[in-house]
């Protein structure tokens, strides 16, 4: 553990946190791709089966179990609770273009011919694409909310935070994780648009609006 | 040593 992973995680916490007070406080789940959502649960379960055979650290066990929880109650959030807010008329990616190259990818790149190694790569190459229906959604709409730019911006900011965490332990511990990288920074670039009008408008106390 | 990756990570 080092202090950019610690901060990844914890602005990872944070964006759950974030999105979760968004829909409680606005009663609506408007702006947020119920897609990219569920794609977070696969990742999550998927890669987070070890939690069944393999004890890393009581941090570790909390996080896990938080992550598969909170993903899992942003659904019943979305689909149950204020169903009526959820419009999936404009929630129009098509996840399958993500899910099957995804799959292909976890059998050719994995770490060992094991179900739980190739589903750990596909839960890496999932989650560096899943919130592509989010951005999606966003580039639609050509708005959003405020607090929804900040749920995205701490969600790009624990990616970023991955970057130099893996910078470091190449350096401490003269280890590179290729799948975990590649992803990464994939997922990462994805960000960079997001970044550069929340960095120049939403952080300036302007609306997030897309040129048209 | 096995060929696993960043298990540790989240």
């Amino acid at each position: 553990m080092n202090i950019f992973r610690f901060f990844g995680d914890i602005s990872h916490l944070a964006s759950i946190f974030i999105l979760i007070h968004k829909i409680h406080t606005s009663r609506s789940c408007r702006g947020i791709s119920f897609k990219t959502q569920v794609l977070y649960v696969a990742v999550f379960v998927t890669r987070y089966l070890d939690l069944l055979y393999s004890w890393v650290s009581l941090y570790n066990f909390v996080m896990k179990v938080f992550f598969i929880a909170s993903s899992c109650y942003i659904l019943y959030l979305m689909k149950v609770r204020f169903r009526p807010t959820n419009d999936p008329s404009i929630d129009t990616f098509r996840v399958e273009y993500l899910v099957g190259p995804c799959a292909v990818l976890a059998l050719i790149f994995n770490y060992g011919y094991a179900v739980t190694e190739v589903l750990w790569s596909f839960s890496i190459f999932l989650e560096s694409v899943a919130i592509l229906p989010q951005l999606f959604m966003l580039q639609r709409t050509g708005e959003a909310e405020t607090i929804t730019t900040h749920y995205l911006a701490a969600l790009g900011a624990y990616r970023t935070l991955y970057i130099p965490n893996w910078i470091y332990r190449y350096f401490s511990e003269g280890y590179v994780d290729p799948i975990a990288v590649t992803a990464g920074l994939v997922q990462t670039g994805l960000y960079l648009d997001f970044f550069y009008v929340y960095f120049t408008k939403v952080l300036q106390g302007q609306k997030f609006e897309l040129p048209a | 040593d096995t060929p696993e990756g960043n298990k540790d990570e989240l």
